[in-house]
C-alpha cells in the first residue's frame, strides 16, 4: 500500500458516498445516470469476486463489501425507491456499446485465461468507459448539479491516483501491470474534459454549464 | 508468468 492508492481508494470512497448522500438528502436521482450506476455494478461483481477465494488484507476486503454493498444501495435508490425522479429520457446511452466490446477484448488480451482471470480483466476494461453513460447524460442535459460534479471530480481523481500508485509502484516494487494502466489512462483521460470544467467553472461557485 | 497475477488493488 501506497499514499497514492490509499488517497485513490479514499477518493473513490468519497465519491460513492457523495452519491448516495445526494440521492438519499435530495431524494431525487435527476441527473444521474443509473445506466453508469449498473456498469459500476457489473464492475464491483465482476471484480470483487475473489472476496471468498483469496484473502489479501482486512482493508482489502472490507473495502470490497463496501463498494459492493454501496453499489446495490445506490442502484436500489434509483430503480425502486426514487424511481420517479429517473431521468429515462436522457440516459439513453446504449451499454451493450460498452458491454460487448469488453468482453471481447477481455477474451483476447489478458494474463491468463481462466474465469477468474477473463472477469477481473472484463471488469477493469468495462470501469474504464462505465461513466460515459453519466458523461453523455450530463453532455445532453447540458449542465450538473454542483454536487453531481463534485462527485465526478472524486470519481475521476480515484483513478488519476491510480496512475500514480503504479508509476510508484513501477519505481520501488518493479511491480505493472499494463492491463490495468492502459485502462486506468482511458479511464483518466475520459474524464480531462470534464476536469477542466470542474476546475475553472465550478470551483468558482459556477454551474457546471457545458457549452452548448 | 503473469498466470499467478496477484490482484491485490481494489
Amino acid at each position: 500500500m501506497n499514499i497514492f492508492r490509499l488517497a485513490g481508494d479514499l477518493s473513490h470512497l468519497l465519491a460513492i458516498i457523495i452519491l448516495l448522500l445526494k440521492i438519499w438528502k435530495t431524494r431525487s436521482c435527476a441527473g444521474i445516470s443509473g445506466k453508469s450506476q449498473v456498469l459500476f455494478a457489473i464492475v464491483y461483481l465482476t471484480r470483487y469476486l475473489d472476496l471468498f477465494t483469496t484473502y489479501i488484507s482486512l482493508y482489502n476486503s472490507i473495502m470490497k463489501i463496501v463498494f459492493i454493498a454501496a453499489s446495490g444501495a445506490t442502484l436500489y435508490l434509483m430503480y425502486v425507491k426514487f424511481k420517479a425522479t429517473y431521468d429515462h429520457n436522457h440516459d439513453s446511452f446504449r451499454i451493450e456499446f460498452l458491454l460487448i466490446p469488453c468482453v471481447i477484448l477481455a477474451l483476447i488480451i489478458n494474463h491468463d485465461f481462466t474465469v477468474m482471470e477473463i472477469l477481473w480483466t472484463f471488469s477493469i476494461y468495462l470501469e474504464s468507459v462505465a461513466i460515459l453513460p453519466q458523461l453523455f447524460l450530463v453532455s445532453k442535459t447540458g449542465e450538473a448539479e454542483s454536487i453531481t460534479s463534485h462527485y465526478l471530480f472524486a470519481l475521476g481523481s480515484y483513478r488519476a491516483l491510480y496512475l500514480l500508485n503504479w508509476i510508484y509502484r513501477y519505481m520501488a516494487e518493479s511491480h505493472y501491470d499494463l492491463i490495468a494502466i492502459f485502462a486506468g489512462v482511458v479511464q483518466t483521460i475520459l474524464y480531462c474534459d470534464f476536469f477542466y470544467l470542474y476546475i475553472t467553472k465550478v470551483l468558482k461557485g459556477k454551474k457546471l454549464q457545458l457549452p452548448a | 508468468d503473469y498466470g499467478d497475477q496477484l490482484h491485490d488493488e481494489l
